[in-house]
């Protein structure tokens, strides 16, 4: 998860 | 009703004016945009109806597998109307010698093969939404977690489309599978894209933002 830490990021700010 | 609302605006490519032209500036050009629409295609994918119920995990694993295929479907639907040139932006149209000067000749061909499927179907918007919908939800991540929540998913966007094709395609019931078959190709022609953005990064020549640099590698 680390390694994929924008789209985390996105995934959980745009919801 | 509720894809045809989500669907991101339109973006522009807004190439360098201070660079000169070059294969190295078209390549920058197009990661530029490319990354930008990514950021847009996220949240979009929040909004199809069932998606944000899937775990953070399988959310993540179906768009690190589909990222690829939703922009070219996206580059697919906009050059509709523009004969044998690919439009990524309304500010951005390329022919096939402006591919071939960036180096994405091949690429181009096969891009403008889907647009070709397309426009014979004379695919319409409400179908665009929602077989883009549809190739998110059938990316075939190898990593997902509920698997029975991403067939659910499945499920009732290819509901949708049979439901839209049902109405507005009374006179042609095999629509809703012509449309699902063009899928395979989409799936090899972003895998191809994948590869050669990939090769690009490898030789260090084109900046390329960081989403897009995590996402590209994500399919590795």
């Amino acid at each position: 998860k680390e390694k994929h830490k924008i789209l985390h990021r996105l995934l959980q700010n745009s919801s | 009703t509720l894809l045809l609302g989500a669907e991101p605006e339109k973006v522009c490519a807004m190439p360098d004016p201070a660079l000169p032209d070059s294969d190295i500036k078209a390549l920058t050009t197009l990661c530029d945009l490319a990354d930008r629409e990514l950021v847009l295609n996220i949240s979009w994918a929040k909004h199809i109806p069932g998606f944000s119920s899937l775990c953070l995990s399988d959310q993540m694993s179906l768009l690190q597998s589909a990222w690829m295929e939703i922009l070219i479907l996206r580059v697919a639907f906009r050059s509709l109307l523009c004969e044998d040139k690919l439009v990524f932006a309304e500010d951005y149209i390329m022919d096939a010698e402006q591919a071939k000067s960036a180096g994405l000749l091949e690429l181009h061909k096969v891009i403008l093969q889907l647009v070709r499927r397309y426009r014979s179907m004379r695919l319409e918007r409400e179908e665009f939404v929602t077989l883009k919908a549809i190739a998110l939800a059938n990316s075939d991540s190898m990593h997902i977690e509920d698997v029975e929540a991403v067939q659910g998913l499945q499920d009732s966007l290819h509901e949708a489309l049979l439901d839209y094709e049902c109405v507005h395609h009374r006179e042609d019931p095999r629509r809703t599978g012509k449309l699902i078959m063009t899928l395979p190709l989409l799936r090899q022609t972003s895998a191809k894209a994948v590869q050669h953005f990939c090769s690009i990064k490898q030789d260090g020549r084109v900046p390329m933002h960081k989403l897009f640099l995590e996402l590209l590698e994500a399919n590795v």
